[in-house]
């Protein structure tokens, strides 16, 4: 989802 | 994309050039253990997610080592034989309670989820990231001048750092929407930290 977007990243 | 894989592997290669630096000298004369248990406690709070977000096994895997690297270099600091006696306490003395404290309440307060636990200690994670360098920027600053490979070691960090600001940028402009205001104001915060260190950094490498 768009608010796990930055999730992605370490 | 592969800015942020150039800081990725910068990050990743920090990590390494303190180990290396640690177990070949024998010493760890001149690090902040106080900024490596920082590491870990950002680290751990950050990557709970571990268990149910499965993005990419780089993104999994990444996670895992580097929880792993940054809890195996306080382990050497704090209990290798003959590191541990290298430790100079007196000399890492910043006050580290003073960034914990703001930073848990910065994560309670300010979240993209006020309901999720997570999402608090994933904030607390960031804003503590932010400032955890400050114990080893402090020690470096009392010492009078860094060793070399812990000058390269906190030199990767700050690189890792201006990497993932560019990818920012990049993918706020190819990514429709994508907008992380609480990673970027502290990732900048964070850049800012080293820009005295990058200037003397790089004074001291044309003067070699």
């Amino acid at each position: 989802g768009e608010t796990d977007a930055k999730k992605d990243e370490l | 994309n592969a800015i942020r894989l150039a800081g990725d592997m910068s990050h990743m290669a920090s990590f390494f050039v303190l180990l290396f630096k640690i177990n070949k000298s024998k010493s760890v004369a001149g690090i902040s253990l106080k900024t490596q248990e920082l590491y870990v406690l950002v680290f751990c709070t950050r990557y709970v997610d571990i268990f149910w977000n499965h993005l990419s096994l780089y993104n999994s895997l990444m996670k895992v080592i580097f929880i792993a690297l940054s809890v195996m270099i306080v382990y050497v600091m704090r209990r290798g034989v003959p590191q541990r006696s290298t430790y100079n306490p007196e000399l890492d003395s910043f006050p580290h309670h003073w960034l914990v404290l703001p930073c848990v309440l910065l994560g309670v307060a300010i979240n993209q989820d006020p309901t999720s636990p997570f999402e608090m200690a994933w904030a607390f994670s960031i804003y503590l990231e932010a400032v955890a360098i400050m114990p080893q920027l402090h020690m470096v600053q009392k010492h009078g001048e860094a060793e070399n490979l812990t000058s390269h070691y906190i030199f990767l960090l700050g690189l890792y750092r201006v990497f993932y600001l560019v990818n920012w940028v990049y993918r706020y402009m190819t990514e429709d929407g994508y907008w992380q205001a609480i990673v970027w104001v502290s990732g900048a915060v964070q850049a800012v930290l080293y820009l005295d260190f990058f200037y003397n950094y790089v004074k001291s490498k044309q003067k070699d």
